[in-house]
């Protein structure tokens, strides 16, 4: 069975597309095979991923209910495939109507993809706690919620933990937040360390092990069109998402 | 007249609310009378002036028609009060419908506000191209995009031009970008430097002489509920402030 997990923080910059693109190539490195599913308009990660032209992506899911298998691009990075996003997503979030049938479009899709071709679908999704990520949410069982190191991220977490509460209550029984991922940590800087620390201290064991350092090579990686285990594969950026993909792994459910 | 700005960029982090709270009060500090609006359901600026109780704040101009006057709130930086934001306004985005009416809203109520009050109006905005943003930028005369010095944050400034110019033509002929801030600059990294040279290699004038430098005091300042001038008057982050406020002010017509 794939194991789906959104990445979601409306806190803009937490670190989403970086996560959802090299915690992939991570997981590719360890033999997994990887669907990443572009839910932002903005498709950083689908331009990461160097794809040319995607045409409307994902959007046609929403606007003309084309399968999502029809949707899938190769990429050049070992064990990962891309669903891509558009500029045009922008247009679904607009016509779609704040009501549980639009919330459940990509939901429907997702149970018509073959199970056994995917181990993990990861899910970028916007700034936003809106239409497309509320579809995000109903599509998948695992939420991964990355957090800058800075005392703004911090209120932020609360917000999507009572978000993923809601739906689970009443629209997706088996979602969870599985891990909240300290993402951009400057480990010369006070400040750094006591945002962490306060993630620890209110949210236990949900933290990851794991703290993805602030590191300019995944800064860099994008305009190279590479993750950063291609781009750098010795940077702190890259030791810090294998060791993340791991920690990721070793959480996986005996068969 | 009130010179009124939009705080605008849909890709998260981009310094947005930093620029807000920072430019406001700086600005301030030169003897001009600052509203800030807070426009975006996470608050960061709510927050960051320390304002208790925000009630629905500026939910209600789109929900209950309350005059925005009666929203105002002082805050203890001189020179500055705040109309804030509350989780509500995440509701409003909700329940307004995409048409030209919906987007009119702010902006009728800015028409009321009494001209001679304020001498500025800097609205931060939450990081998307919906309603709210749409709000904003019907109510506004200026447009300033903070652009974080990092690839990522490159295609979404066209992305903002190109939303600012459709606005232009059909809502808001007054409206206009006047700056491009590069923020969070890195100096001690290439990639940085390279980034800002293609923000003045692409826009040229409308990217502003100042660069506002990775400094961790800003991060730090929103724990101590206050701007960068009063938190840490001589850091990096308050001179940089400082130069970008002299800049406006120097674009400010003659009488
Ligand atoms: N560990 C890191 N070290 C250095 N730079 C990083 C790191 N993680 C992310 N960045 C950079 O920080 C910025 C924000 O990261 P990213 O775009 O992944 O966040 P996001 O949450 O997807 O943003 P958005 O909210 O716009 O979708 C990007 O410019 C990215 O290159
Ligand atoms: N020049 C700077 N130096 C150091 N940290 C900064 C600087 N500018 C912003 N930050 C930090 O970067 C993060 C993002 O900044 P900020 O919240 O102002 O961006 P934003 O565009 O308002 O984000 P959002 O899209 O979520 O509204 C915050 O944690 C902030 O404290
Ligand atoms: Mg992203
Ligand atoms: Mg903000």
């Amino acid at each position: 069975e794939v194991r789906s997990i959104a990445i979601l923080n409306q806190k803009g910059g937490s670190g989403k597309t970086t996560t959802a693109v090299n915690l992939a190539a991570c997981l590719g490195e360890n033999g997994r095979r990887v669907l990443v599913m572009d839910l932002d308009p903005q498709a950083s990660a689908t331009d990461w991923f160097g794809v040319e032209n995607p045409g409307r992506g994902i959007t046609d899911i929403f606007v003309d209910r084309a399968p999502l298998l029809e949707l899938v691009r190769a990429t050049d990075v070992l064990g990962v495939a891309i669903i891509p996003a558009s500029a045009w997503l922008q247009g679904a979030e607009k016509v779609l109507r704040w009501e549980p049938k639009s919330m459940k479009i990509l939901g429907h899709y997702v149970d018509e993809l073959p199970q056994h071709q995917w181990d993990y679908m990861l899910v970028d999704c916007p700034p936003t706690l809106g239409l497309l990520t509320a579809n995000a949410l109903i599509a998948v069982k695992e939420v991964l919620i990355p957090v800058e190191a800075h005392h703004l991220a911090l209120p932020g977490v609360d917000r999507v933990i009572a978000s993923v509460e809601t739906l689970r209550a009443h629209l997706n029984h088996e979602l969870r937040v599985s891990t909240i991922v300290p993402c951009r940590v400057d480990p010369r800087t006070r400040h750094a360390r006591r945002v962490v620390a306060e993630l620890r201290s209110r949210y236990g064991k949900l933290v990851s092990q794991v703290e993805i350092r602030e590191n300019v090579r995944l800064a860099e990686a994008p305009a190279h069109k590479q993750p950063i285990t291609l781009f750098d594969s010795r940077s702190k950026g890259a030791k810090d998402y294998r060791a993340l993909a791991s920690e990721i792994i070793a959480a996986e459910r005996p068969l």
